[in-house]
């Protein structure tokens, strides 16, 4: 473990946190993209299913479970019980088209071709992109609450900080995971136009609007 | 191999 990958989950967890706060006081689900959340949940499920057969430490089983239930908790709350304010008219993307892309090359594109592994190659695949609903979202509705640029500068984050972390173990661990760190390179890349308005925007106190 | 290593992250 390292500063930086501790950083990198604590913001992950605070970004879900934030999220589940949003729509639970709210009550309201506007402007947060179910298919995104249905993505993440895919992507935690086919990657901790390890979970079962794997000890690390009590930190890494703690998190794995906590990233599980808050993903589809996220997913209860949006379909279920505010189903009656999911922008289902906006929240449009294809998600078919992120899915079954990261499926394929996740069979052709792996460390090893045991289930488990191509498993946790798919999810590496699908996180990457797994936010373009969210930002599709916002970028049709052309403006965002502050609490849910809160939560995505959260979750863009995240990524950004286990790069430092493959910096930090490539040169203190000699070791290095490729398909994670192009596919961590990727999906900090697609926050980059986010970040920029969140720090010129929403830091001065400003709604994140996008020019339409 | 290098993916050993990497299944401790999240």
């Amino acid at each position: 473990m390292n500063i930086f990958r501790l950083l990198g989950d604590l913001s992950h967890l605070l970004a879900i946190i934030i999220l589940l706060v949003k729509i639970w006081k709210t009550r309201s689900c506007a402007g947060i993209s179910g298919k995104s959340q249905i993505l993440f949940a895919v992507v935690y499920t086919s990657r901790y299913l390890d979970l079962i057969n794997a000890f690390i430490s009590p930190y890494n089983t703690i998190m794995k479970i906590v990233f599980l239930a808050a993903s589809y908790g996220t997913i209860y709350l949006m379909y279920m019980k505010f189903k009656a304010t999911y922008d289902v008219n906006h929240d449009t993307f294809r998600i078919e088209f992120l899915i079954a892309p990261a499926a394929v090359l996740a069979l052709i594109v792996n460390h090893a071709f045991e289930p488990l592994e191509i498993l946790w190659t798919f999810s590496i695949y699908l996180e990457s992109v797994a936010i373009l609903p969210q930002l599709f979202l916002v970028s049709k509705t052309g403006e965002a609450e502050s609490i849910t640029s809160h939560y995505l500068f959260m979750l863009g984050s995240y990524r950004a900080l286990y790069i430092f972390n493959w910096i930090y173990r490539y040169y203190a661990e000699n070791h290095y995971d490729l398909i994670a760190i192009v596919a961590g390179i990727v999906q900090t890349v697609l926050y980059c136009d986010f970040f920029y308005l969140y720090i010129t925007k929403v830091l001065k106190g400003k709604k994140l609007q996008l020019p339409a | 191999g290098t993916r050993e290593k990497s299944k401790d992250e999240l």
